[in-house]
């Protein structure tokens, strides 16, 4: 553990309490990508199935039961509890675009080719882009709230601090992976357009509004 | 050493 990674992970666990209390102060999931966090909650379903076969640390089991607690919770107050307030004529992106490919490419490309394995690469490849339906709600819409602006800037953060993270592993450790580092570049990159509005405008003040 | 499984990050 270095402080790259603990940064990154308490920056994830930001993100997603930034969210759930959004939702659940305001009663209401307006802004949000359902698509996005049905995306995230098959991430961390496929990538944690390690739990039951793998012990790493206290710390490793107890943040992967949260996050796929939290990304169920999310799902489950989207599209059941406050259903009513969701933005479903915005959140039009196909997540099979992305559910296929990203599981194509994790059958040609991973680590070894076992059930687990490609589960766990498919799950790598599909987080770095399953924050598009979100992207692609804020585009529509034009605009987004300071708070889901929050969420998105502590969400991209995370992976970013990864990348700090491995460099750190690679050299401290003579440790890397390849699919990790790749598709949490690709992730990061995805976020590069949002970060710079982020910073030039919400920081300042002023709403997350889309040039017309 | 290139990765190794188990995967210790989150």
């Amino acid at each position: 553990m270095n402080i790259f990674r603990l940064l990154g992970d308490l920056s994830h666990l930001l993100a997603i309490i930034i969210l759930l209390l959004k939702i659940w102060k305001t009663r209401s999931c307006a802004g949000i990508s359902g698509k996005s966090q049905i995306l995230f909650a098959i991430v961390y379903t496929t990538r944690y199935l390690d739990l039951f076969t793998t012990f790493i640390s206290a710390y490793n089991t107890f943040m992967k039961i949260i996050f796929i607690a939290t990304s169920l919770a999310t799902v489950f107050l989207m599209y059941v509890k406050f259903k009513a307030t969701y933005d479903h004529n915005h959140d039009t992106f196909r997540i099979e675009f992305l559910i296929l490919p990203a599981f194509v490419l994790a059958l040609l490309i991973n680590h070894e080719l076992s059930p687990v394995e490609v589960l766990w690469t498919f799950s790598i490849y599909l987080e770095s882009v399953a924050i598009l339906p979100q992207l692609f709600l804020v585009s529509k819409t034009g605009e987004a709230e300071s708070i889901t602006s929050h969420y998105l800037f502590a969400l991209g953060s995370y992976r970013g601090l990864y990348l700090f993270n491995w460099i750190y592993r690679y050299y401290a450790e003579d440790h890397y992976d390849l699919i990790a580092i790749v598709a949490g570049l690709v992730q990061t990159v995805l976020y590069c357009d949002f970060f710079y509005l982020y910073i030039t405008k919400v920081l300042k003040g002023k709403k997350l509004q889309l040039p017309a | 050493t290139i990765f190794e499984a188990p995967h210790d990050e989150l």
